[in-house]
């Protein structure tokens, strides 16, 4: 009789379920109507099994966006446990598509399923990239804006988890802001 | 209660296993 030890079956539990989701801009559909729900998983072996599964960002159309949320949490503005919060925003120039995209949101990612932020993880409501020409965007959201203590650490950890340099700052801006917004840019309400 | 948490070296490990 052969002895199996656990470890070879028993896939890794994650702290939370998470949901992936994905937006493809069709002009004629409504926002809503564009957001798809792709999967749910709970497990590392089911993390990887999705992403090994789906296109690399780099290679979406314009327009689209993969967003991995809490499960029970909707990727907008609106849902309850993101009205209040806001965004740690990574701006991408043209060059980092083929540089940086892949390789910060797989960060993001591990990030996110690994509870990389301790136990302010739970300030973590999910993560959105958005593929655009003008420059692709990537963004840790988080539950409540006044939150500094909280925002500031996870600012501070996912900065050095995709290497950004010292010299360089990342900004978090309020969804309110964001949604309110008249110009093309939105304050900052912590930098780090 | 403890928080399940898995470092980047970990979860990349677990891509290539079975």
């Amino acid at each position: 009789q052969e002895i199996v030890s656990p470890e070879s079956y028993i896939k890794h539990p994650l702290q939370n379920k998470w949901s992936l989701w994905f937006f493809k801009n069709d002009k004629t559909k409504t926002w809503q109507a564009n957001l798809r729900l792709i999967s749910k998983f709970d497990t590392v072996e089911d993390f990887w099994a999705l992403y090994n599964h789906i296109q690399l960002s780099s290679n979406l159309i314009s327009g689209c966006d993969y967003s991995l949320f809490k499960d029970g949490i909707e990727p907008m503005w609106e849902d309850e446990r993101n009205k209040r919060g806001g965004r740690w925003l990574i701006t991408l120039n043209k060059q980092q598509r083929r540089q940086d995209l892949d390789r910060f949101w797989l960060e993001t990612l591990l990030c996110l399923v690994g509870e990389a932020f301790d136990d302010y993880s739970d300030e973590v409501c999910g993560a959105v990239v958005n593929i655009r020409t003008k420059g692709d965007k990537i963004a840790i959201w988080t539950a409540d804006f006044d939150n500094r203590e909280a925002i500031t650490h996870i600012g501070r950890v996912y900065k050095e988890r995709l290497g950004i340099p010292m010299k360089m700052t990342i900004g978090y801006q309020s969804h309110s802001d964001t949604a309110t917004k008249s110009g093309s840019t939105t304050k900052n309400k912590f930098v780090v | 209660g403890t928080r399940i948490i898995y470092d980047r070296k970990f979860l990349l490990e677990c891509r290539s296993s079975p």
